[in-house]
């Protein structure tokens, strides 16, 4: 489980 | 872009846009937390700072500068219009920014995906969103009087989080299970804080009566 970083939101 | 998270978006937009059209058309603040409403200034500035450094797409930028531009402009009708900030309900309005800020801001440093200055201030704007709604949540227990205009403001704020907790299950499904652990969890605990207001709110929509939260 690794986090993804993905910044697509507000 | 799927449709929950389109939904939660418009649900978000609508609801600043009922905050303002109350603030504009009766030229009246009452029952609105400007705690609450710096903090989200705070949020936007801390969590858009990436509108210089990358571009999504037309509509995430448009967006990010409408909630900057309507946040900032609700804070100075609330402090500086010479109508509306006199309905401002400041001796009721009593929670503590700091109180809030600084935990997150430290919970920022500890948790976060990399240690750069725009990655912990987009965490800790995260943070600082899940438990923005409280000094607004503690104002509306203090009022007798609930009118329908903020009793919908708040109730669309709750209900775009929760949007977005749906829309990051089907993320999770159907975009190679992308975790991401931060704003999940601070999403959850976001939503949850509106659970006693949904209630209520839902209750007097359905008996028909006027909204008020017991103290």
């Amino acid at each position: 489980f690794q986090e993804t970083k993905f910044h697509d939101e507000l | 872009m799927n449709v929950f998270r389109l939904a939660g978006d418009m649900t978000h937009l609508l609801s600043i846009i009922i905050l303002l059209l109350k603030i504009r058309a009766t030229k009246s603040c009452t029952g609105i937390s400007l705690k609450t409403q710096e903090l989200y200034v705070i949020v936007f500035l801390t969590r858009y700072l990436d509108l210089f450094t990358k571009y999504i797409s037309f509509y995430n930028t448009t967006m990010k500068l409408v909630f900057l531009g309507t946040s900032i402009s609700i804070v100075w009708y609330m402090r500086y219009h010479k109508v509306v900030k006199q309905t401002y309900n400041k001796d009721q309005d009593t929670f503590r920014h700091y109180f809030l800020a600084i935990p997150c801001f430290l919970l920022a440093l500890l948790i976060h995906h990399e240690f750069t200055v725009i990655e912990v201030l987009w965490t800790f704007s995260i943070y600082l969103e899940a438990v923005a709604i409280l000094p607004q949540l503690v104002l509306l227990q203090r009022s007798r009087n609930i009118d329908n205009l903020t009793g919908n403001y708040v109730f669309l704020l709750g209900a775009y989080r929760a949007l977005y907790l749906v829309n990051w299950v089907y993320r999770y499904f159907t975009e190679n299970h992308l975790v991401r652990w931060i704003p999940w969890l601070s999403g959850l605990v976001q939503t949850t804080l509106y659970a006693d207001f949904f209630y209520y709110y839902i209750k007097s929509w359905k008996n028909n009566e006027k909204l008020q939260l017991p103290a």
